[in-house]
C-alpha cells in the first residue's frame, strides 16, 4: 500500500526513523541508508545517501539537522527534502540533474539522545545528553565541540552552560562520528551544510574570526542565489553572510571545521522564525519554510557543479 | 498536559536593550537567573540594539517584570503561556492520531 507520511506535523524520533527505512526501501534506486556510528546513549547515527547509484566518484553535499535538539524544524526539513528530491527526480528537470551528478548524505537528526529527551522531558534541551563526571549538568553543545580553535570566543568552558565546548575537542560521539566521515570522504564532499533555527540567517565561515575566507566571491554569491532563491518563493527576506559578523563570533563550529578541512562551501542555515514562535514553530509553517529552504539548498548544490 | 505540565505560566521575554547600560543592566538581572536563552545563545552575547529571547520560569516572571520596569528597559512578552504554546504546537499530532 503507498506510504503514507506526513510531512507537515513534527515526528518523534522513532518515527524519523521508520521513515527512513521506509524510504531506504521503498526508494531503492535513489535511496541508501547506513549509519556512522552510535551516539552517547547508544542510538544509531543513520544517514541517507540519496542520488542516482553511479560507478563514477560523484561529488556530494552534506546535509545534517538536528545538531540542537530544541530545533525540530531542522529534521523535518532534512525529511522534506528528501521527500522532494525522490518525488520531484521524473518530474523536475533540476533535480534530476543534481541527483544525476551529485550524491546528497542527509543526516535528518544529529543530536539524536538530544532530540529524544526534548520530545519526552525538556522540549527547550539543546545540548547533546552525555556526562560529565565532575558537575551534575550533562551535555555538550555540539556546535562548539569541533576541533577548530576549539572553546575560545563564544563558547563556555563552564558544563553547565548551554554553549559548552566539552571536555575536549570532539568529545561527543556523534560529532567524532561525523566528522569521521567526512574526513574521509573529504575529495568528494564539496559543500557542508548544517540546518539550525532560529534567527531566518544564512551564515558562512569564519565564526571564529574576522577574517575573510579565501574563496570569498564564490561563496559569497553562492548564498546570494541561495537566499534570492529563498526569497522568490514566499518574498522572506533572510540576512546572509559570515557568521562572526552577521550572528555573532563562537568558535568549535561545523561550519569552520568543515571549511577547513577543505570543504570548499560551508554554510548553516538559521531557519524561521525571527523570534514570535521562535522554536515552537507551529507545524502550518512547515511546508513554507521548507519549500522556501530547499529552493536554497538547490540552488547551492547548483553552484557546487559550477565552476567558480 | 505534555511534560507534565512543567511550562505552565512560563514565559518568553523579548527585550531591547539600546545601549552599553542596559546591555549591563540585563547581563545583572538575567545572568544570575536559571533562565534559558533562546537567543542570543548566553548571557556574554548580549549586546546593544540586539533582540534578546529569553525564557523565564513561571516563579520568576514577576521578578523579571519589575526589574525591567524599574530600570526602563524597552520589552515585551512573545510568548505568555509556553504550555499552551507547546500544546498548540503538539495538537496539531494529537489531533491527527485522532484522524
Amino acid at each position: 500500500s503507498e506510504f503514507q507520511y506526513d510531512y507537515e506535523v513534527y515526528h518523534s524520533l522513532e518515527e524519523i526513523q521508520s521513515w527512513m527505512f521506509e524510504m531506504n526501501r521503498t526508494q531503492a534506486h535513489l535511496v541508501d541508508l547506513f549509519s556512522v556510528g552510535k551516539s552517547y546513549e547508544g542510538r544509531p547515527l543513520y544517514v541517507l545517501q540519496v542520488g542516482k547509484r553511479s560507478r563514477r566518484q560523484k561529488k556530494a553535499v552534506w546535509i545534517d539537522c538536528g545538531v540542537h535538539a530544541r530545533e525540530w524544524i531542522g529534521p523535518a526539513f532534512c525529511q522534506w527534502f528528501v521527500r522532494e528530491a525522490v518525488s520531484s527526480y521524473q518530474l523536475d528537470s533540476g533535480m534530476r540533474r543534481l541527483l544525476n551528478q551529485l550524491t546528497f548524505y542527509i543526516m535528518p537528526v544529529f543530536n539524536v539522545d538530544g532530540y529524544y529527551f526534548s520530545w519526552t522531558k525538556d522540549r527547550f534541551w539543546r545540548k547533546t545528553r552525555s556526562k560529565n563526571h565532575k558537575f551534575h549538568c550533562r551535555g555538550v553543545d555540539a556546535n562548539r565541540n569541533w576541533k577548530v580553535k576549539w572553546c575560545a570566543q563564544g563558547a563556555s568552558t563552564h558544563p553547565c552552560d548551554d554553549t559548552y565546548c566539552g571536555p575536549f575537542p570532539e568529545s561527543e560521539p556523534e560529532v567524532k562520528a561525523v566528522a569521521k566521515f567526512l574526513r574521509k570522504h573529504k575529495k568528494r564532499v564539496k559543500a557542508y551544510i548544517s540546518i539550525h533555527a532560529y534567527a531566518q540567517m544564512l551564515l558562512y565561515p569564519y565564526s571564529y574570526k574576522y577574517t575573510t575566507i579565501p574563496n570569498f566571491d564564490c561563496v559569497e554569491s553562492a548564498a546570494r542565489s541561495a537566499v534570492t532563491a529563498l526569497y522568490a518563493a514566499y518574498g522572506l527576506k533572510y540576512r546572509y553572510g559570515p557568521a562572526s559578523t552577521t550572528l555573532y563570533i563562537s568558535s568549535g563550529s561545523s561550519i569552520d571545521w568543515a571549511y577547513k578541512n577543505g570543504i570548499p562551501y560551508t554554510f548553516a542555515f538559521e531557519l524561521r522564525d525571527t523570534g514570535h514562535f521562535g522554536f515552537l514553530l507551529p507545524e502550518s509553517l512547515i511546508g513554507p519554510t521548507c519549500t522556501e529552504t530547499t529552493r536554497a539548498v538547490k540552488a547551492i548544490a547548483s553552484g557546487v557543479l559550477k565552476k567558480c | 498536559f505534555l511534560y507534565n505540565n512543567r511550562y505552565a505560566g512560563d514565559q518568553v521575554f523579548r527585550i531591547h536593550p539600546k545601549n552599553d547600560d542596559e546591555v549591563q543592566t540585563l547581563k545583572n538581572i538575567l545572568g544570575p537567573m536559571q533562565v534559558d536563552f533562546w537567543q542570543p545563545n548566553s548571557a556574554s552575547l548580549i549586546c546593544q540594539n540586539a533582540t534578546v529571547d529569553v525564557h523565564v520560569k513561571r516563579n520568576d516572571t514577576p521578578a523579571v517584570h519589575a526589574r525591567l520596569k524599574q530600570e526602563h528597559i524597552d520589552y515585551g512578552v512573545s510568548i505568555s503561556n509556553l504550555q499552551k504554546e507547546i500544546e498548540k504546537q503538539s495538537g496539531y499530532r494529537s489531533s491527527r492520531k485522532r484522524r
